[in-house]
């Protein structure tokens, strides 16, 4: 339901973006069941390449769902910014709140209104 | 201006570094373009310390309540380079290492500074103004939202629906005229940015973002600073 359904492409502008089928042709439930068999796979790949290990089993199983979570947030991030590549990054097994938490930190502000201005610089030759 | 610049390729980019589990980008940011701007005023290329910032620096913005520098909970930029000009400079990254957290005391030793603010401005939201400043002064600190960073692995991200709230701070270190989008089948101007989470994140530590309609809010919080030529005690 997240906003790629409100991704509006614009057919008029020279960008013409590729239609390409998401769904294999067995259909949603195949889709599922690759989705979940891939999830665990990739985890697995996940914790050994960036040496994840979690305290407890409970714990295991919780990041493994925020693991599967991502993945669908990758492949989402994929359609809606698709001239980058989007996938497992170190942060697949956090939330988005605490990926914000703990790896930002920009005081969510405007710039001090009293800061200098800088001089405008040419800009042709 | 040149089509494509790239200020690593002129030797005023330190490593990529690692701000940890803890809110300090803002901190990176800042330091990274002290570290350009004091690299064109001296010629040397210093690894400056951060820790010194989280550690010391809670200087708050007159205009506006409860917006002071607070180590792993988050901070500004300008507030940063405001800090280092009242207290005479930075230390070296080695004579101040990076912890990660904010629990220590200050630790700053005046007579280890090693790198000194003059001045520093805010740029305005016009792209050929950044490209200037960046060229002229050096890495530029820059805010930018990175709700698609999470899952970033490479290429040029220009996402179709971006918010322009601000919660990351990264620094801007070149541009490019042309950066193959293949879904799209033509050449997008990127910014060059260099992120603090390590360089096995993104492109080896960095990310590339289109040029052109501030994206993420990419053009919208810019700063610069101009280093003093100072002699290392």
């Amino acid at each position: 339901t997240y906003v790629v359904s409100a991704v509006v492409y614009d057919f008029n502008s020279d960008e013409d973006p590729l239609i390409r089928q998401v769904v294999p042709d067995g259909g949603v439930e195949q889709e599922t069941d690759n989705h979940l068999l891939n999830a665990e796979h990739h985890f697995t790949l996940f914790k050994s390449k960036y040496g994840k290990t979690y305290a407890t089993q409970e714990e295991h199983d919780y990041r493994m769902g925020v693991f599967k979570a991502n993945l669908l947030r990758a492949k989402r991030n994929a359609l809606l910014d698709p001239s980058a590549v989007h996938g497992v990054t170190k942060f697949s097994d956090l939330t988005p709140s605490e990926f914000r938490q703990q790896f930002l930190g920009l005081k969510p502000l405007k710039l001090p209104a009293d800061a200098q201005k800088a001089p405008i610089l040419p800009t042709d030759n | 201006l040149p089509e494509d610049f790239d200020w690593r390729d002129h030797g005023a980019v330190t490593g990529v570094k690692d701000q940890g589990s803890c809110g300090s980008c803002w901190s990176f940011s800042a330091v990274g373009a002290l570290e350009g701007a004091n690299y064109l005023s001296t010629g040397e290329l210093v690894s400056l310390s951060e820790q010194q910032l989280v550690d010391c620096d809670h200087e708050c913005d007159p205009e506006q309540y409860g917006a002071c520098d607070s180590g792993c909970n988050g901070g500004l930029m300008t507030s940063a380079f405001e800090y280092t000009l009242k207290a005479g400079g930075l230390e070296r990254e080695e004579d101040y290492p990076y912890t990660g957290n904010d629990r220590g005391p200050c630790k700053f030793d005046k007579t280890k500074i090693a790198a000194s603010v003059s001045n520093f401005s805010v740029v305005s939201v016009d792209e050929d103004q950044i490209a200037a400043n960046l060229v002229k002064h050096g890495p530029l600190a820059v805010g930018i939202n990175a709700a698609f960073m999470q899952t970033y692995m490479g290429g040029v991200s220009c996402p179709y629906i971006c918010f322009r709230s601000l919660d990351h701070g990264v620094l801007l270190v070149g541009y490019g005229a042309e950066g193959y989008a293949p879904i799209r089948f033509k050449n997008k101007p990127y910014w060059i940015i260099k992120n603090s989470w390590g360089a096995n994140w993104g492109e080896d530590g960095y990310y590339r973002i289109c040029r052109g309609r501030n994206v993420c809010g990419v053009d919208s919080m810019v700063s610069t600073v101009a280093a003093l030529h100072t002699k290392s005690q």
